[in-house]
């Protein structure tokens, strides 16, 4: 992370370097999606379709190692690195406070890179189901990785039986700031 | 003055996706 970013950055480029840091995180999302068992045997409109619903949720998740709780700080995906009360000051509020909520509940969850990585899979194909063509198979894509991931987390914590129910219930969670949330603008400088 | 390009999280999110499937077609 760089130094706290203080006066002389202006509002606007803060917000500009806000709204940038989505781009590259986005196709990045395309990128993992493409590499989980099964999700290109879907017919591209489906991917497509579960991409649109899912990859804000994908987001939140992959995100939120970058809150830090205890100093009350957002790292930017460039390096810049803002107290919670700067970004305030230019209306993110409610959607950072809501990111800090989430990141804190998955946070103690205590999630292995792998288990993280198993989540985000499962959290893409659980998305809105409105659009797609195949419900079969993505439900079926779905179970799977469910399966794995249920696997995974009890094979490793076989005394923690509370945890694969406690990462479920994180679902709605993400759904929640998805309605609440997507609608927020972004503003990308036109040169 | 800067001309900017406003739209909501999940229309960029949708474009951008639109445009990666496109390019890779």
């Amino acid at each position: 992370a760089c130094p706290v970013s203080g006066a002389e950055r202006t509002s606007q480029e803060i917000w500009e370097s806000f709204s940038q840091c989505f781009t590259p995180a986005v196709k990045e999302v395309v990128e993992f999606a493409k590499g989980i068992p099964g999700f290109q045997g879907l017919s591209q409109q489906d991917q497509v379709m579960l991409l649109k619903s899912g990859t804000f949720q994908v987001l939140m998740v992959r995100f939120c190692t970058l809150f830090n709780a205890g100093e009350r700080t957002v790292t930017f995906l460039n390096g810049q690195t803002y107290p919670l009360s700067t970004l305030r000051a230019l209306g993110m509020g409610s959607l950072l406070d809501a990111m800090f909520e989430f990141s804190e509940k998955l946070g103690s969850l205590g999630l292995e890179p792998d288990e993280m990585a198993l989540f985000m899979a499962v959290v893409l194909v659980s998305a809105d189901r409105s659009g797609i063509s195949d419900m079969w198979a993505v439900e079926q894509l779905q179970e799977g990785l469910i399966r794995a991931l249920r696997s995974l987390i009890t094979r490793r914590r076989p005394d923690d039986t509370a945890l694969f129910p406690k990462l479920l219930l994180r679902l709605p969670d993400l759904r929640t700031l998805n309605n609440l949330h997507s609608d927020k603008l972004l503003a990308f400088r036109i040169d | 003055p800067k001309t900017h390009r406003v739209m909501t999280l999940a229309d960029h999110i949708s474009h951008i996706i639109t445009q990666d499937f496109a390019r890779n077609q």
